[in-house]
């Protein structure tokens, strides 16, 4: 563990409490991107596989439950809970998303560390987290304006990939064989996906105003 | 094995 991935995995766990803040606190999930979310169940099903089987630690395994429970309740919460699912704003959350899990998957049978299933379903959920923002990043743009809340967890969910980026490279250069090619790349890819919204958010956080994407 | 190590990150 290193000061890096620490902050990548605080920072994940801050978007998520973020995002449970908003849609517990204003009893409200307009804005949020219900696709996105459920990519996410994906990627944390398909990358947890082996949390009854390899023991790593005791924050390794909490962290996973953690996220696996946090992202099924939101999903929960977003298609069952009466009041919240009443403002999802469906007509904005178009994106077909079914396209990312299907291409993931093919990318993960051709491109992978070893042709076992967990190794496949590992290299899946790598892929798969690398375009899951992707809808909220659509609807972003089709509903113009951001509330802080949605602004704040979607800037938090891009940082804690930018953070393990900076991990992977503290690791390259003190671990002689870390190879971890898959998991570099498509957090470049991944990161890169934030960059206008960063670019954006910065630009409201200097001007005090507040945050407008360009449709 | 080297892809043993890899997988402690979540």
């Amino acid at each position: 563990m290193n000061i890096f991935r620490f902050a990548g995995d605080m920072t994940h766990l801050i978007s998520i409490v973020v995002l449970l803040l908003k849609i517990y606190a204003t009893k409200s999930c307009s804005g949020i991107s219900l696709k996105t979310q459920e990519l996410y169940v994906i990627v944390f099903l398909a990358r947890y596989l082996d949390l009854f089987t390899d023991f790593i630690s005791v924050y390794n395994t909490v962290m996973k439950l953690v996220f696996i429970g946090s992202s099924l309740a939101i999903v929960w919460c977003m298609r069952m809970h009466r009041a919240v699912k009443r403002t999802y704003d469906k007509e904005l959350d178009t994106f077909r998303h079914y396209f990312l899990v299907l291409g993931s998957f093919v990318l993960a049978l051709l491109l992978h560390e070893k042709f076992t299933f967990q190794e496949i379903f590992w290299a899946f959920s790598i892929y798969l987290e690398a375009v899951a923002i992707l809808p909220q990043l659509v609807m972003l743009q089709r509903s113009g304006n951001v509330d802080n809340l949605t602004g704040q967890y979607v800037f938090f969910l891009g940082a804690y990939r930018a953070f393990y980026i900076l991990n992977w490279i503290y690791r390259f250069f003190t671990e002689p064989h870390f190879s971890r090619w898959i998991a570099c790349l498509s957090g470049l890819v991944q990161t890169a996906f934030y960059a206008d919204f960063f670019y954006y958010y910065f630009i409201s956080w200097k001007n005090n105003a507040k945050l407008q994407l360009p449709a | 094995s080297i892809s043993a190590d890899v997988k402690d990150e979540l």
